[in-house]
This record gives structure tokens, C-alpha cells and sequence, in this order.
């Protein structure tokens, strides 16, 4: 896996062309909120569960 | 056929004419534990057919001395309830005898697949016209193959041929060992590697979470088997070190939404290895079998 196959698998789970331009004052108070932040905790502890085979 | 709005249309038989064998074989214990199946060939004896019905079918028939040979898997399920799987289909001509060899690794697949204690493998062949119609040739009456007698006198019974290759020798080692260098000579395994999200320019300001991840890698050599093997199998390329289970990668990312900032979580597929295995290049992905 390298750091362009993640970047081209986001782009394309997001249904983007290209990398949004944001600035470092887009991300000034943007704060997480709980339930993004339990829905991420309850996606990373099911992806430890299930397995998916491969080749 | 109780509504109102379709007309009622009768089906009939047009043909139904086939010889069905169904062969058992007991397989518990004949697999060894911690191996893999390479390939199931089924052997079937087909009995010359005599000159003189030879002769009577080539005058009614000419031309057209063949039959479908079909093998089918088939499982009787918990309720009773019976399914078939379609594993080889195949034209054979009435002019040849000897052995078959029919290729049934997806039925054998299929039996490893189902809860124990697990029912012997059912093996259904049928031998059926090439074609249907009136004049449609009966070569399928001709065609025999030779099947279990009284012990002991089964010379030409059908047989079951399991090619297994034992992972202790052709498989791969789990986590890789990260004391030890890897070299050419590392037999395959799962090597830690990770990916740092914070130090990417581009995910800068977008990705929100994780920061990074451990991802792993499948690195290292496998066995390949002894050359009579591969000449057996041509199809199949070498024996590769690759990721054979893979997990998700979720993320937080900064979305724009109504020209504010949001954040979203988004799953990523195939992220993270789980589990390195030897496989061939070139192997047909065994089929899953259906509920």
C-alpha cells in the first residue's frame, strides 16, 4: 500500500477529482461531534471484527 | 396460475433422457489438516462401446457419436431439501474408452465449506444427448462408465484424486520476525509498516482522523512446488506472497457542505492487511457457497 493508493481510494470514496485546497483557517473551531466521533469508533471497531478475503 | 391477468400455459417434456449416477465418497480425514486442496479430479472409467453398436449407431447417426457428460455437486440440505452445483460439463465421443478426467476442486471446495459433522461428498453425473429433437443422435445410450462393483473386483471404479500442498512447507509464516532482516530468502510474512497521514502534505487540514495507521505489508518468498506439479497445471503462474484478508480504514475527513466546513466519516476498503498467504498467480478465487 502506498501513500498515492490511499489518497486515489478517499478521492474515489468521496466521489472527488482532486484534493479540496483548505487552508489552515477553514479548520479554525471546526470541531468533531460526538456522534461522527462514535459513528468512526463503531466503523474502526468493526473493522478489527470482520475480514474481507482478498485474491 | 390464479390470476386473472396471465393466461395459463402447460409446460411439457420434451426430452428427458439421461443416465444419472450419483457417487459418494466419504471424506472426512482424507484431507490433511493445515493443507491446502490444489485441485479434486474425479476418474471415470469409460467402457469401450462394442464394434457392432458402434457400427448400428454410426448407420442411423452419422456423424454425430457424441454425449454431455455433467457433473453436479449436490447437497442435501438440514430440511431435507436438495441442491445441485454445476462443477464440469463436457462432450465425450462414443469412440473413445479409458479413463475421464473430470477437474471437481470446486465441489471438494464446496464440501469444506459446510458445517460438521459434513455429509459425504455427493458427486451426480449424468450422461445426456449433445443436442434435443427428433433426430437428435442416442449416443448418450452407448456411453458407460464403470461403476463400484463387489469389493475387491472394482478394477476401472471411480476414483478421487486430492492434490494437496501442506502449508507448514508452502505457506506463509503469520507476522514476520522484526529482529531479523528480510532478505530474499525470508519466507513469507506479514511486516508491520506504517503510514503516516500527518506527514502528507496533501492530507493536510482534510484528513481529520487517524493520524496514521498501521497498514502492513506481505513481504518475502514462497515455496513452489515440485515441478510435476506445475507441469500438471500450467495455468497457474508461481506461488506469491500476498494479502489474502484486508480489512477498513475509516477516516474523519473535512467536507464542505453548504460552503461550511463539516466533518464526515468515510470508509476506505482493502486498507490493512490481516493476513499474508502463498497463493498461485492466476488461481480461480473458490466460489462461496450460497446460503
Amino acid at each position: 500500500l502506498t501513500e498515492e493508493q490511499v489518497l486515489s481510494s478517499l478521492l474515489q470514496q468521496l466521489h472527488l477529482s482532486k484534493v479540496p485546497v483548505l487552508g489552515k483557517a477553514d479548520m479554525e473551531g471546526l470541531v468533531i461531534p460526538a456522534h461522527v466521533r462514535a459513528q468512526y469508533v463503531a466503523l474502526l471497531q468493526r473493522s478489527h471484527g470482520t475480514r474481507s478475503r482478498g485474491k | 396460475r390464479f390470476s386473472q391477468n396471465f393466461r395459463e400455459v402447460a409446460g411439457r417434456f420434451l426430452v428427458s433422457e439421461a443416465s444419472t449416477h450419483l457417487l459418494v465418497f466419504a471424506m472426512e480425514q482424507r484431507l490433511p489438516p493445515n493443507s491446502e486442496l490444489v485441485q479434486a479430479v474425479l476418474r471415470l472409467f469409460q467402457e469401450p462401446v462394442p464394434k457392432a453398436a458402434l457400427r448400428r449407431h454410426e448407420r442411423l447417426f452419422p456423424g454425430s457419436d457424441r454425449a454431455r457428460v455433467t457433473v453436479q455437486w449436490l447437497h442435501v440440505r438440514d430440511d431435507g431439501s436438495n441442491r445441485t452445483s454445476l462443477i464440469d460439463s463436457r462432450l465425450v465421443s462414443i469412440h473413445e474408452s479409458g479413463w475421464k478426467a473430470l477437474d471437481v476442486t470446486e465441489a471438494v471446495n464446496f464440501w469444506q465449506q459446510l458445517h460438521r459433522p459434513r455429509q459425504p461428498l455427493l458427486l451426480q453425473v449424468s450422461v445426456q444427448r449433445e443436442h434435443l429433437g427428433p433426430l437428435a443422435s442416442s449416443a448418450h445410450r452407448l456411453i458407460r462408465f464403470t461403476s463400484q462393483g463387489p469389493s475387491g473386483a472394482g478394477q476401472g471404479e471411480p476414483q478421487l484424486e486430492l492434490h494437496t500442498l501442506d502449508f507448514r512447507d508452502y505457506g506463509a509464516q503469520g507476522n514476520c520476525d522484526p529482529k531479523a532482516p528480510i532478505t530474499e530468502g525470508t519466507r513469507c510474512c506479514r511486516q508491520e509498516m506504517y503510514i503516516d497521514l500527518q506527514g502528507l502534505k496533501w492530507a493536510e487540514n482534510w484528513v481529520l482522523e487517524p493520524p496514521g495507521f498501521l497498514a502492513y505489508e506481505c513481504v518475502g518468498t514462497c515455496q513452489q512446488p515440485p515441478e510435476s506439479l506445475t507441469f500438471k497445471w500450467p495455468f497457474l503462474g508461481p506461488r506469491q506472497c500476498i494479502a489474502s484478508e484486508t480489512t477498513s480504514l475509516p477516516m474523519i475527513v473535512s467536507m464542505e457542505e453548504g460552503g461550511k466546513r463539516r466533518p464526515q466519516v468515510v470508509s476506505l476498503p482493502n486498507m490493512r492487511v490481516q493476513k499474508c498467504s502463498c497463493a498461485w498467480d492466476g488461481a480461480p478465487v473458490p466460489r462461496k457457497l450460497a446460503p
